[in-house]
C-alpha cells in the first residue's frame, strides 16, 4: 500500500484506497486550432475515461455488487459527477492559485474555464474545492466520501431499499469509525454536512456538459453522454 | 434498459467489447 498502515486502520477504507486506480492523465485534444474548444474536448475525454474507471471502482466497494443491477444502475447514474467531483476537490487540495486541478497536466483557472463556456462551473468548483481544501481532506476520507456519494441516492425507484439502505449504513459505520479513530469526532459529521454542496455543484455541472452539447453542439463520448443523459 | 446500454453492459461485467 502507498499509505502508511498507522493512517489505515479501517478495513473497508482501506480496501476502497487499494482499489483506486491511479490519477488519469489528460490527453491533448488535436482534432481543432480551436483553443478553447480543444481545453474542453480534453476535459470531456478525461471525464468519460474516469467515468470507466469510476464504474470499474464502485464494482469494488464492499456492498456494491450485491445490490440489484437496476439499483446499482440508478446508484451510479445518480451519484457519479458527484464522486468525480471530489476526485477534482481532492487534486486541487494540494494546488496554489485559483486552478482547478482535473488531472495532473490538465490545470484550469478562471479564464481557460471561462473561455471554455465552463464559467459558472469554475465559480461552483472553487467554492466546493475550498469548503474540502479548508477542512484538509484526507486520502481515506476522499475515498469515503466517493463512495458515499454513489451510495447516497435519492433515485425514486430503489429496487430494494433494505439493500441500498444496509450499504448506505456500512459505509457510514466506516467513515464514523475511521474519524472516532482519529480522536476526530466532528469531522464525520462535517463531511456528511458538505454532502448538499456536492450534489449542488454536480447538478451544476451536468447543466454545463450538457448546455455545452445542446447548444454548442460540443461532441461527447458515448458513455459521458448516457450518464449525462440519465440525469 | 436500451437508453442506458453502456452502463449495464460495464456492470454485468460483459467480456464483449464496449463501444465508448
Amino acid at each position: 500500500s502507498p499509505f502508511p498502515a498507522h493512517a489505515v486502520r479501517n478495513k473497508l477504507i482501506s480496501h476502497l484506497l487499494l482499489t483506486e486506480s491511479a490519477p488519469l492523465a489528460a490527453n491533448q485534444d488535436d482534432s481543432t486550432n480551436d483553443g478553447s474548444l480543444r481545453t474542453l474536448l480534453t476535459l470531456c475525454d478525461l471525464l468519460n475515461r474516469e467515468l470507466l474507471v469510476l464504474i470499474g471502482w464502485a464494482k469494488q466497494i464492499p456492498g456494491f455488487s450485491g445490490l440489484s443491477l437496476v439499483d446499482q444502475m440508478s446508484l451510479l447514474q445518480s451519484g457519479w459527477m458527484e464522486a468525480l467531483l471530489v476526485g477534482v476537490a481532492w487534486r486541487t487540495q494540494g494546488a496554489s492559485g485559483e486552478e482547478l486541478v482535473f488531472a495532473g497536466n490538465l490545470r484550469l483557472d478562471k479564464a481557460q474555464c471561462r473561455a471554455a463556456g465552463l464559467a459558472d462551473l469554475y465559480e461552483a468548483l472553487r467554492h466546493l474545492t475550498a469548503k474540502y481544501q479548508a477542512m484538509n481532506l484526507s486520502a481515506e476520507e476522499a475515498a469515503v466520501l466517493k463512495a458515499v456519494a454513489l451510495a447516497n441516492s435519492d433515485a425514486s425507484l430503489v429496487d430494494c431499499p433494505d439493500s441500498v439502505q444496509r450499504f448506505q449504513d456500512g459505509l457510514h459505520e466506516a467513515l464514523q469509525d475511521y474519524e472516532s479513530s482519529r480522536r476526530e469526532q466532528h469531522r464525520a459529521g462535517r463531511l456528511l454536512m458538505s454532502l448538499p454542496l456536492l450534489r449542488q455543484t454536480a447538478d451544476r455541472a451536468v447543466e454545463a456538459f450538457l448546455r455545452l452539447h445542446r447548444h454548442r453542439r460540443v461532441p461527447l463520448h458515448k458513455l459521458l453522454l448516457e450518464m449525462l443523459d440519465a440525469k | 434498459k436500451e437508453k442506458h446500454k453502456i452502463l449495464h453492459q460495464l456492470l454485468q461485467n460483459s467480456t464483449s467489447p464496449v463501444d465508448l
